[in-house]
């Protein structure tokens, strides 16, 4: 493609192409697009966050990001698809603007770009980062057992060659590490939005415990009407609530960490498909997924925008 | 390139917390390489797990030698691999 115009966002992508919709997005919007590098992987490869901003510093911001697990190629998909349409959208329709004119965006559209690239050439349904373990033959870590939330409780495990293995230590792996200190040197990020797929559903904290959040009233009411915003398109079925009662125990999961840091807005979204296709959703609905999630992530972000704290 | 002919998505239905934990120790016998899409929860909930082929008599064997119900979600996975790559590389050629 020679411009985000005719980047064709109802196929899939490589990790390659990505980075190039990239700077062609920035480089076609040069006053709202700004292209941030927060670190680098353990492979080596940049690790690279769109910044939407009309201006002003460390204003309040919210945070999305999608394909931590790398075999979820719907979300790295959508992912590119939002970052487009919040160019569009920008100066044309209200909310959008209306956020961008008080708040800034940061979106993640790779969040593990090793896994990434090893989807595309060795191992489709890999999930986990590449990142070795001493005295184990097994690879990677799930990036999402990681974090400093819990870590190592039930809902992880211990063992390298398990799916959901949480690493040695919290913050491990360096694409986790690279978020944390972004998150935390930012300091004023009141919405984290963390984007997976399969089985369709919107998650709040906690995920390490039963105990209901301290705002769990707020963001199931919220939850509600994102579901319902997303549900009003395609007629998409999404079940709301805490990971720990509607998913399964997960313990140091990346939505802890960030309502652990204060940010009270914190979901998690697992994208469409029951199961039938597992994560090889087929290509053709990239775009209706694209599309009804946006309207979720827009009526979280307008809220979060409508209630400072 | 990593080889999935043969391996099975079973969608299994725990009735119970007794059959949950069974599950679980399904989850914790590594030889058998499963990947738990949707691991074991709640009972009622339902869990996905990829099966590789080598594995699928072994766990199909548990799961009936407990009455653990379950369905064959996705029949062989690399056949759905195979139509991911056919209409990649269709699109590419477009």
């Amino acid at each position: 493609a020679r411009s985000t115009n005719t980047f064709n966002y109802a196929i899939y992508h490589t990790l390659d192409e990505i980075y190039e919709f990239m700077d062609m997005l920035v480089a076609e919007n040069p006053q709202l697009v700004s292209k941030l590098q927060i670190g680098n992987t353990y492979e080596g490869r940049p690790i690279y966050v769109l910044k939407f901003s009309t201006g002003g510093n460390k204003r309040p911001a919210i945070w999305i990001d999608t394909g931590i697990h790398s075999r979820e190629w719907v979300t790295q998909a959508s992912g590119t698809w939002f970052a487009k349409k919040i160019t569009e959208d920008y100066g044309q329709d209200p909310k959008i603007t209306a956020i961008l004119s008080n708040m800034d965006i940061f979106l993640e559209i790779v969040t593990n770009p090793d896994g990434f690239a090893f989807t595309h050439s060795t191992n489709r349904l890999w999930r986990k980062t590449r990142s070795r373990t001493a005295g184990s033959s097994c690879i990677g870590v799930d990036p999402n057992r990681n974090w400093d939330a819990a870590f190592g409780m039930p809902g992880a495990s211990g063992n390298p060659c398990t799916e959901t293995y949480r690493g040695k230590y919290a913050n491990s792996e360096t694409e986790v590490k690279s978020i944390v200190d972004f998150v935390k040197d930012h300091g004023n990020i009141k919405g984290f939005i963390s984007i997976h797929s399969y089985s369709q559903l919107l998650l709040y904290p906690y995920g390490y415990t039963n105990t209901p959040n301290p705002d769990q009233q707020e963001l199931d009411q919220l939850a509600k009407e994102a579901v319902t915003a997303l549900s009003s398109l395609h007629g998409t079925k999404y079940t709301y609530g805490s990971i720990y009662t509607t998913i399964y125990q997960a313990s140091g999961n990346t939505i802890d960490w960030t309502y652990s840091q204060g940010i009270k807005y914190s979901y998690t979204f697992e994208l469409r498909d029951t199961g039938r296709y597992g994560f090889l959703l087929p290509a053709s609905q990239i775009i209706p997924t694209a599309q009804e999630t946006w309207l979720a992530l827009v009526t979280i972000m307008d809220h979060v925008k409508n209630h400072p704290y | 390139l990593e080889n999935f002919v043969g391996h099975q998505v079973l969608r299994i239905s725990a009735a119970d917390e007794a059959q949950v934990q069974k599950v679980k120790e399904l989850e914790d016998l590594e030889h058998l390489q499963l990947d738990f899409w949707r691991g074991p929860a709640q009972p009622g909930s339902s869990i996905d797990v990829r099966v590789p082929f080598p594995s699928i008599q072994a766990v199909k064997v548990f799961l009936e030698a407990h009455a653990i119900s379950y369905s064959i979600m996705i029949e062989d996975v690399q056949s759905l691999l195979d139509e991911e790559q056919e209409q990649m590389f269709a699109f590419q050629g477009r």
